[in-house]
């Protein structure tokens, strides 16, 4: 078995529980932040046995799409400089960043 | 050592928590919503030594219950399908869902 | 590649990020709650290259740092035991606990 931790942006995550629920995959949804652009995004949690996780990875890949996002760059807090009017910046923010960690053993009671 | 990451009911939150602190195991909870009935529910991160990892699995075990929940299954959005009433459906949701994995090192700063 | 889980103090949460930040690293926030406290404090979850490990964890131990918490200790709810006034304790939290979890695949959709 292996754990899926996948970052998505808010906008694909309802698209992306109702795919994993269609085809049954199981998952836990945390609320989190990107430590960048400190705007909100979500985690999922999803362990899958690993015959499935190609499914899985398919998945995440067509339901979750990358956008620009305008940025307002903030300058260290009580540094003084930066310009008064700071030039927004855009950004490319992936549609997921996942990770797949090794499951030891796994329950349910 | 390990990682063990526990999806608990929220009803069994603050007994398990209670149940961890009496017997000396260190945990961090995250706030977490189930990926099927989109319901609230807690995420436990648990690094435990392998020794103790059998009386923590217990611990889990006999405070976390298993109980029947009742969901108003929701169409898809926008597909128009659905009848006008949906009838509710009885879910069985486990006590907890655990993962264990492997922790290569492990630093307290 | 290797993903960092580790819990600080609210306290060091944004000096940890920009520090982050500036050195290129690539971090996700969760808010979380510890389990002997029942304060809130945060989780990063931090992908990081093998050969970049060592510099990660000099940042995590140079910006998070460890204080002395009071707590008035709550006598477990419904045992009618416990003083009228419970004294409060100090307890020391640390200024970081770190996990570092094997990482097999890792993917930018
Ligand atoms: N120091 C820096 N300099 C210049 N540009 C930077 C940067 N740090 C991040 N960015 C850019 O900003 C986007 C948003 O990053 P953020 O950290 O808010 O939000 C991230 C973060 O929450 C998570 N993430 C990405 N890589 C991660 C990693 N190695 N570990 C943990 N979380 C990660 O996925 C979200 C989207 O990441 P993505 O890479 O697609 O998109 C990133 C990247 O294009
Ligand atoms: N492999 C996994 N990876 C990550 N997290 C996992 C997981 N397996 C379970 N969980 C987490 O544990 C909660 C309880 O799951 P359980 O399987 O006991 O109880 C489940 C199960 O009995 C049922 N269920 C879930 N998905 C289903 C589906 N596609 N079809 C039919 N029943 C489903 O609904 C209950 C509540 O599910 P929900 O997703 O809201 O909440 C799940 C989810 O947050
Ligand atoms: N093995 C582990 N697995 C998962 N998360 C872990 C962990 N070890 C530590 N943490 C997380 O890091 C926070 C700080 O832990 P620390 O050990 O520095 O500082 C701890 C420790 O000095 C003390 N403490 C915790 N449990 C105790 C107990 N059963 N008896 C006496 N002191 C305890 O209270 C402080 C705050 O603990 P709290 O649980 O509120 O908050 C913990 C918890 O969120």
């Amino acid at each position: 078995m292996k754990m899926v931790i996948a970052v998505v942006q808010d906008k694909d995550s309802s698209r992306l529980s109702q795919a994993l629920v269609k085809e049954g995959f199981r998952a836990t949804k945390l609320a989190s932040t990107g430590g960048f652009l400190r705007a909100g995004n979500t985690t999922f949690l999803i362990g899958v046995e690993e015959e499935r996780l190609d499914q899985l990875l398919e998945i995440i890949k067509s339901n979750c799409h990358s956008r620009e996002q305008m940025v307002a760059p903030m300058p260290p807090a009580g540094t003084g400089v930066g310009p008064l009017i700071p030039q927004p910046i855009e950004v490319q923010v992936g549609g997921a960043t996942v990770f797949i960690v090794p499951v030891e053993q796994f329950y349910q009671f």
